[in-house]
């Protein structure tokens, strides 16, 4: 049940408009281009 | 469902690099032919905790070629990307690792190479030669012509083919063709090979000469010939596996 809820509630919260201002997380993938992206 | 969940780890985070270094490694330690490939981007992540210091990592990784064959001693970070324009390789790899204890040990590897699509490259440069196959028959002439020429010219020991790495081939504004070889010294003199050269061995693991050669074909509009080979001197064979042994391998690896 912990684990339902738990679920339930990231997807209920992304599913509500991000606030003006708001700055998103960095993602965490992918990485950094070392060189250049064929 | 597994009884801890994966951990979030960052395609940037040190733990990350760190595996990926030691990924990149394990792909150029165990690679047979072509050239040494260098870490561009992680794509991906996923970390599943085994136990106390004890983590299995997955990684997707990008990779790109560079200019050190892969039988050059030069490490990894001293070899030069190849550029976009010298129509660029890409190494796509999916590779398990377990971290034991903070050290780090492959499990598994899975790479798949392609080159860059030859719009790409004209729609950047337009008089930039192409990658031609290994088997094209002026590439073949150009590199049996330069190897002739270099041991005509060159007094050591007789040098062999091991494998063509790469050929390019321009045809505006001159015709040109670019090949780049592999090569291995025999027991032969340039001068013994002269009456015989299907006689000549590949001198044995321990003793043998590896080098690199670059040579370049004017075709039109005059004929003419530049050729260059390194010679990388005395190669340490992995103990397993006869270096040549592993040279000469058929593989699917593309």
């Amino acid at each position: 049940p912990v684990v339902k809820r738990a679920v339930a509630e990231v997807a209920q919260r992304d599913k509500v408009p991000h606030p003006v201002g708001f700055v998103s997380p960095p993602l965490l993938c992918p990485g950094k281009v070392r060189h250049f992206k064929i | 469902v597994p009884a801890t969940p994966p951990a979030l780890l960052g395609c940037d985070d040190p733990e990350s690099e760190a595996a990926a270094e030691a990924a990149v490694s394990y792909i150029n330690g165990h690679s047979h032919h072509g050239y040494k490939f260098a870490l561009n981007r992680i794509e991906n992540v996923r970390v599943l905790p085994q136990g106390p210091n004890n983590e299995i990592i997955f990684l997707e990784l990008d990779l790109l070629e560079t200019t050190c064959h892969i039988l050059s001693p030069t490490p990894l970070k001293n070899c030069t990307v190849r550029s976009f324009i010298e129509h660029a390789v890409e190494g796509d790899c999916d590779v398990k690792l377990q971290r034991l204890d903070g050290k780090f040990s492959v499990l598994a590897s899975k790479c798949h190479s392609h080159a860059d699509s030859s719009e790409d490259i004209i729609q950047l440069c337009p008089d930039c030669p192409l990658l031609a196959r290994l088997n094209n028959t002026e590439v073949l002439e150009t590199v049996t012509a330069a190897l002739n020429d270099h041991n005509s010219k060159t007094p050591g020991a007789y040098l062999k083919l091991l494998e063509i790495g790469r050929a390019k081939i321009q045809y505006s504004p001159a015709h040109i063709v670019v090949v780049e070889f592999a090569v291995a010294a025999t027991n032969c003199s340039a001068e013994e090979a002269k009456d015989n050269a299907e006689a000549c061995q590949l001198l044995p693991d321990d003793q043998s000469n590896f080098g690199f050669c670059t040579a370049s074909r004017v075709i039109i509009p005059s004929k003419d010939l530049k050729v260059d080979c390194q010679l990388y001197g005395h190669q340490v064979p992995t103990p397993a596996i006869p270096f040549l042994s592993r040279v000469f391998q058929p593989t699917s690896v593309s």
